[in-house]
């Protein structure tokens, strides 16, 4: 299982579509402060499956969609899919955020069930998200929950 | 049960080991808060640079704390592995020599993991295969294609 | 009392408007939550960088939160004046574009305050006059005068 | 007022009296992770006045005492001073940790109380320390707190 590509469009500091090709190995994002690179990074939580939108830095889903300025008018919405590929099968998993803040998930363009798509994820990711994507600001969360972790990780494997 | 968890939880504690060694350089041991009971207890985790006797972890500094939960995350990643890791400027903390060790480590591991790195670091960046730039401009964010020649 | 608090509160106002257009290259504003019980309302902070509309703080990058609390602290330092500033490796998120706007701020504030400065970036380490490396050795610490020439 | 020097004696990782001379503008410390930089603003907290352990990474002020290991042992008492002028005056602010826990704490040699000593450093910061000695982790706190900081420090002003 590995991902091939991110899409962008409406999110955040993207209006415009924005596709990213991911190495099978190393990919390194840069940029000065304040550039987007964050916003990437929180795209591909959202993409993944993220429930709240306060773990985003929004306080409602709608706040995640490119709010629009001198230069270019609001985006009506925010999308971000995935390309994923798996025994030599691609499969792309997407979200968009209505202005309404309605969230709706489709695989490969279809329309699937909040309940449905996050058995998929779950798939992906038995362990859960926690981690797999992690930023700076997680490091001490992380050594503070080790230990809980850690248990429930070798009793479920055990 | 009691023997499968035995297994697992020695294991764990030789791939933690494993890790410090090479990138937190040092001690990180795992026990048992309650020995006796050992189905029900909780875990401790105490680490310490080698050198250092002091093993509480309230006492690292902000790198070896940074080390320590890298740690943590590639232990765990090997009991539980998940197809690719995505950082953002988690080797903020880090002095030139540690980010040596932490550069190399993430490129074992790009063998059997694919990475997804945010960072402001120069040696980080020089162990990517893809590279990408992002900028902003009138509040609109654009990502470009980079090609190492023209950082280093 | 209105009328002094007024005063100071917009005298404060000007003064974060100034460090942020030095710092944050971008705005602050300051407003009462309650502008029709301006002495009991409490205070709402809002940033946002040049030609950037979006004003929510929550929404700020790591980067630009640091220089947001470096301006709210040199803002307060002009109202209320310390004589010295002791800082530990504030400048770690700051990219190098804003890590040379916090060394020409440092410079200008020591005139008036004396700073004493933990670091791991070159830049800020080259605007010291007294450099202080550190080692540890055997879990000891030990402390010696550094000279510029060396390091850069 | 400023600080004329520094100077650490057994405190966390400096079991040997070492002396930091203060400049009158910038002064600048760098190393490694871990070399005891941290420890060494910790003990500028301390010499100040921190009333709280916790915050200096102790759980209990015995434990910023130098520790020992194969090298050294342990050290009896930790003691940290600042060498202050003010008005062409030279005055030394001490304070002492003892392995059982007690604190003590001296002007110019001079044994004092802790009520007495709070009033003088009151009088180096009359707003708190807070907002003059900060670190990377404090930039959240700085934020989340500025509001009311703001509004307090406005209306004792006023
Ligand atoms: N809904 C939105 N619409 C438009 N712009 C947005 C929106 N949400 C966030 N932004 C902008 O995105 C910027 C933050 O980007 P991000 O956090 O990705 O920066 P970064 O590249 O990670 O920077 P750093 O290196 O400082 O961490 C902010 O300046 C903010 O104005
Ligand atoms: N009471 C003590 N006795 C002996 N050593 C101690 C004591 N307390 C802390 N230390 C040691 O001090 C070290 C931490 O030092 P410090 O936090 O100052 O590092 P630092 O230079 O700030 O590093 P970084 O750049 O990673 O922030 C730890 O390795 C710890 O072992
Ligand atoms: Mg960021
Ligand atoms: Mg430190």
């Amino acid at each position: 299982m590995r991902i091939k590509k991110l899409e962008l469009r409406g999110f955040k500091s993207f209006p415009n579509k924005t596709e990213i090709v991911i190495s099978p190995r190393i990919t390194i994002v840069v940029g000065p402060n304040g550039c987007g690179k964050t916003n990437i990074f929180e795209g591909i939580l959202f993409a993944l499956g993220e429930k709240r939108a306060e773990n985003l830095r929004g306080n409602a889903w709608q706040d995640l969609i490119f709010s629009g300025n001198d230069k270019m008018s609001r985006s009506g919405t925010a999308e971000v899919a995935i390309v994923l590929e798996e025994n030599d099968e691609e499969f792309e998993i997407r979200r968009k955020i209505y202005r309404d803040g309605r969230v709706e998930n489709y695989i490969n363009g279809e329309y699937i069930s909040h309940v449905k798509w996050n058995d998929r994820i779950y798939e992906i990711f038995p362990q859960g998200k926690g981690y797999a994507l992690f930023k700076n600001e997680d490091i001490e969360r992380i050594i503070m929950d080790a230990p809980k972790v850690l248990k429930e990780l070798i009793h479920s494997a055990a | 049960a009691k023997k499968r968890f035995f297994n697992l939880y020695n294991n764990f504690k030789e791939n933690i080991k494993e890790v410090a060694d090479n990138l937190l350089k040092g001690d990180i041991q795992i026990e048992l808060e309650n020995p006796d009971d050992p189905l029900n207890s909780e875990f401790v985790i105490k680490a310490s640079p080698f050198g250092k006797r002091v093993r509480a972890i309230a006492l690292l500094s902000g790198g070896e704390r940074a080390l320590l939960a890298l740690s943590i995350i590639f232990a765990l990643h090997q009991v539980s592995p998940v197809p690719f890791c995505v950082l953002d400027e988690v080797d903020a903390a880090l002095d030139d020599a540690n980010t040596l060790r932490f550069v190399e480590f993430i490129k074992k591991l790009s063998y059997s993991t694919q990475l997804f790195i945010i960072t402001h670091n120069k040696r980080t960046m020089e162990s990517g295969d893809i590279l990408y730039g992002v900028s902003m401009e009138d509040g609109i964010s654009r990502v470009f294609s980079l090609r190492l020649e023209e950082i280093s």
